[in-house]
């Protein structure tokens, strides 16, 4: 239950920037700000749209701050060659959602 | 928000 989140807080630092960058409102960012970013990653889109599955995890078409942290590691991730999983593992929920 | 028949939150799909 108390596994520490994938996510490094050096690496945290970077995808908070880029998330206070894309203007989010109420700390909230919606698919349509959230979806130039990921295709940016010239990654195919039936990958990107299993990263959104894996890291909208209230499912409200949203990212919150944690969320989107979780999107940006799964790209970095899939960047390097590494498959994107088809259910989030443990260590990846953020701790806020646990 | 997103395309008619869509009842999916996932803008990728």
């Amino acid at each position: 239950v108390d596994i520490p989140w994938v996510v490094k807080p050096e690496e945290k630092l970077k995808f908070d920037s880029i998330f206070d960058s894309l203007g989010p409102v109420g700390g909230i960012l919606t698919g349509d700000k959230v979806k130039p970013v990921l295709l940016n990653s010239k990654l195919p889109v039936d990958i990107l749209g299993r990263v959104w599955e894996l890291s909208d995890i209230d499912r409200d078409g949203m990212l919150d701050r944690d969320e989107f942290s979780v999107a940006m590691y799964l790209v970095y991730r899939a960047l390097e060659g590494e498959p994107v999983p088809m259910s989030l593992p443990p260590p990846l929920v953020p701790p806020s959602k646990r | 928000q997103y395309p008619a028949g869509g009842s999916s939150t996932n803008p990728f799909l």
